[in-house]
């Protein structure tokens, strides 16, 4: 089972044309496991991506580097995991 | 019986099945449980078709699911099959709808994605075909239709989370709903429900030509929203695939609009961010019922305006 300790989304303002190649080049290293929760690169909505743990700092080097405005939407994606885990296990007993 | 299950829990596949069973023999005289075909790794995919009688009545798509991971979705899809189903007879509008048209529902449309996301990784959003030549498993069913195929807004890497397929159609979950909507020959509507970031969609994504019926899909598209925020002013936007998310390709939505089917919408339903697809079940139920009021709206009008 695939687990996502440390694992965080981030949320990515684009504000200008070189954010937006920025994050082209970003997409293009499939090394670094990104998951991309929203597409399309634009000015006019943010853009969710999941970052596995082992790529967390190098992607926000990156940002900062290139100057991305970002912020952390979900801190520990696993933990969101073990809750909901949590939740329908308790639901399944509510159930019985 | 219906009335004890738990609408506001998410569910694994086996017991949404058992689910649908179980509303079919509550209802045996408004829904029959359609057989469409098997998926790649051979479960059985179902549609629920409510429908008072009629030969090849006109008759509107609902498909939810699609992505694995979008479990809102799903769930939200149950429960809306389950307010189709008691609203008949009650509420004059639906009752009206199904004394002159068919829904057909698909709860789970992406049935081996969703067991995966269940039992071994919680994000996948792909079917789970076996590609030869990459040890990469599984095709964007919603990158996969003959709308664009492979162009712009899809990937051709077996490992991306978008990757388009070999070929149209390719996946076998994407062709039996294809074969079920061109063998049935007179769908009116056809509306795809995925999640997050709370938009709703009409044609096209895998360019960004307006289409000839924009201005009438725009405002049965903000009119539906107005309907579906007047529950819990849930934030939604409106526009073209290509103008108000990004330009992607293959999509279900304009394949269905490119073969005459006008009313072809996608809805994205809750969270923006703070959840994405790990929405807390709390909030299965306020969304279903928020959707409901918007998907209801344009089956009204669906069924109000024949064409």
């Amino acid at each position: 089972k695939e687990l996502f300790n440390g694992d965080q989304v981030l949320r990515i303002h684009v504000e200008s044309e070189d954010h937006i190649q920025a994050l082209k080049e970003l997409e293009e290293d499939v090394d670094s496991g990104l998951d991309f929760w929203t597409h399309g690169f634009s000015t006019e909505r943010p853009i969710d991506i999941r970052v596995p743990h082992s790529s967390l700092s190098a992607v926000k080097d990156f940002l900062k580097k290139n100057n991305v405005p970002f912020n952390v939407m979900i801190n520990n994606v696993q933990e969101l995991l073990d809750r909901e885990k949590s939740e329908m296990v308790s639901n399944a007993k509510m159930e019985r | 019986s219906t009335k004890s299950f738990n609408f506001a829990a998410y569910h694994d596949l086996e017991t949404i099945y058992s689910f649908m069973d179980t509303l079919v023999a509550s209802h045996p005289n408004l829904i029959t449980k359609v057989h469409i075909g098997n998926s790649y790794e051979n479960r059985p995919m179902y549609a629920l078709k409510f429908s008072t009688g009629g030969v090849n009545r006109p008759a509107i798509w609902v498909d939810a699911g699609i992505h694995s991971r979008e479990w809102v979705t799903q769930a939200s899809a149950v429960w809306i099959a389950n307010k189709i189903a008691s609203n008949y007879g009650v509420d004059p509008s639906v009752t009206s709808l199904l004394g002159q048209m068919d829904i057909y529902l698909m709860i789970v449309t992406n049935p081996d994605g969703y067991v995966f996301t269940h039992t071994n990784n919680r994000m996948w959003r792909k079917t789970r075909s076996v590609k030869s030549g990459s040890s990469c498993r599984g095709v964007d069913p919603n990158r996969n239709w003959d709308a664009g195929f492979g162009g712009p807004g899809a990937s051709k890497d077996p490992c991306s989370d978008s990757y388009h397929g070999p070929y149209a159609h390719s996946e076998v979950e994407v062709k039996n709903v294809v074969d079920l909507i061109m063998g049935h020959g007179n769908f009116k509507s056809f509306i795809s429900v995925h999640s997050y970031s709370q938009l709703l969609m009409y044609p096209y994504g895998y360019t960004c030509t307006d289409i000839p019926d924009m201005s009438e899909l725009h405002s049965v598209g903000t009119a539906a929203i107005k309907e579906l925020t007047s529950l819990y002013n849930t934030r939604y936007q409106v526009g073209s695939i290509c103008k108000i998310i990004y330009q992607a390709s293959g999509g279900s939505i304009d394949w269905t609009y490119d073969i005459g089917i006008k009313y072809s919408f996608a809805f994205e339903l809750r969270d923006t961010g703070f959840y994405g697809f790990l929405l807390p079940a709390n909030q299965i139920i306020p969304t279903a019922e928020e959707t409901w009021l918007g998907l209801k709206y344009i089956m009204e009008y669906v069924r109000n305006h024949p064409y």
